[in-house]
């Protein structure tokens, strides 16, 4: 009972010192968000820090014009295939990458402006049966792809145009590849996480496969978010969207893994366990940025982790017009874009 | 964890790895 009664103020607390609203944004003209992020975006020689907003049949654009206050820059119109999500480009600006498709990933297009015939536009970049793909630094995307016989695991480099011509490919590992990680402190190493649980890592200017390393079977289904060197280890942290709950480390829903590149051997470093009222299903999908990871629960509310010390740090109930749908960590830390299905994006200042 | 649970621990894992998986 004492427990029953403490744990409610303790998710009340973790709210309201750590999360703060700082303003909300209404796409009046979106009934179906489907995904949020932030980009960089200049214009008449003025940088900003724009939000991006993409239903199913658009995307748009919105720059800050006063507090609490956003204003539409442009739309672009997708056609027939609905948007599935938007893919962060680091280090770019005015440039937005889409994901396009049904059940997965058929087409990438940019979505750019143009100052030589001062015109927003859309380029086609890849097409095909795209599993996983994820914006690289330098202008670059890599992608997972099958086709009946063969997987390819390809960079391409991104012009202001759209697609360029020289790109990478990289040797595939038998099992399909489901997300990738940039490996932070390793230039030119990039990691995957595979569909039988193996971490992948290559060579992204060779395009060899360095190592195969398998996660083991107790979280099936990871999902790599981050990875960093550091002492001769490859730390990775991991998501487990359908884990269940074990006895020794509760309800985890990211991992720290540490894994000696070496000898392919792994030790786990820290667990970040669902708050406390949130056991059973894990949650819908989340993000990592630096040290912090947010996820949208299956109760309908977002909880927020430091993932060094293993603890939730926030807890936002869903919100009196609906449960949060979709969590974005800003392109500048310590901020946080949460989104509701009816379009409504709320940015909350993370401390 | 310790060096002993890992394995030994090399700070070039990548220039190692490279220099040994096929090109």
């Amino acid at each position: 009972n004492e427990a029953e009664q403490l744990t409610p103020l303790l998710l009340d607390d973790l709210t309201d010192e750590n999360l703060q609203f700082v303003s909300k944004l209404k796409d009046s003209s979106s009934s179906c968000a489907v995904d949020v992020s932030t980009v960089w975006w200049e214009a008449a020689g003025r940088r900003e820090l724009c939000v991006v907003t993409a239903c199913e049949i658009s995307v748009s654009l919105w720059k800050p014009l006063a507090p609490d206050h956003w204003g539409r820059v442009y739309t672009w119109q997708l056609g027939e295939i609905p948007v599935i999500q938007i893919i962060p480009l680091p280090d770019t600006c005015n440039l937005i990458c889409i994901a396009l498709g049904n059940l997965e990933i058929g087409e990438i297009r940019l979505l750019l402006y143009s100052s030589a015939n001062d015109s927003f536009k859309q380029s086609l970049v890849k097409t095909g049966n795209i599993k996983a793909v994820l914006g690289l630094k330098d202008r670059r995307l890599v992608s997972s792809s099958r086709t009946m016989q063969e997987q390819q695991v390809e960079v391409v480099s991104l012009s202001e145009t759209g697609r360029s011509k020289d790109g990478q490919t990289l040797m595939p590992p038998e099992e399909t590849v489901l997300a990738f990680a940039e490996v932070e402190g390793v230039r030119d190493a990039l990691v995957g996480t595979t569909a039988v649980n193996s971490v992948v890592v290559w060579n992204l200017k060779t395009g060899q496969l360095l190592k195969k390393m398998h996660v083991g079977y107790s979280y099936p289904a990871s999902i790599c978010h981050r990875a960093y060197s550091d002492s001769g280890l490859l730390f990775v942290v991991l998501s487990h969207p359908h884990a269940k709950e074990s006895e020794s480390c509760g309800n985890p829903a990211f991992r720290v893994i540490a894994f000696n590149p070496k000898t392919a051997r792994s030790t786990g470093v820290m667990f970040s366990s669902l708050p406390p009222g949130h056991a059973g299903r894990q949650y819908l999908e989340g993000e990592v940025k630096d040290a912090s990871a947010a996820a949208v629960l299956t109760s309908g509310a977002i909880a927020v982790w430091d993932l060094l010390l293993g603890q939730c740090t926030a807890l936002l109930p869903p919100g009196p017009s609906g449960s949060w749908s979709l969590v974005r960590w800003c392109v500048t830390s310590a901020r946080l874009l949460a989104g509701q299905t009816d379009g409504s994006v709320y940015v909350y200042r993370y401390s | 964890c310790s060096e002993s649970d890992l394995g030994p621990i090399s700070l070039n894992w990548f220039e190692e790895l490279s220099s040994e998986a096929p090109p």
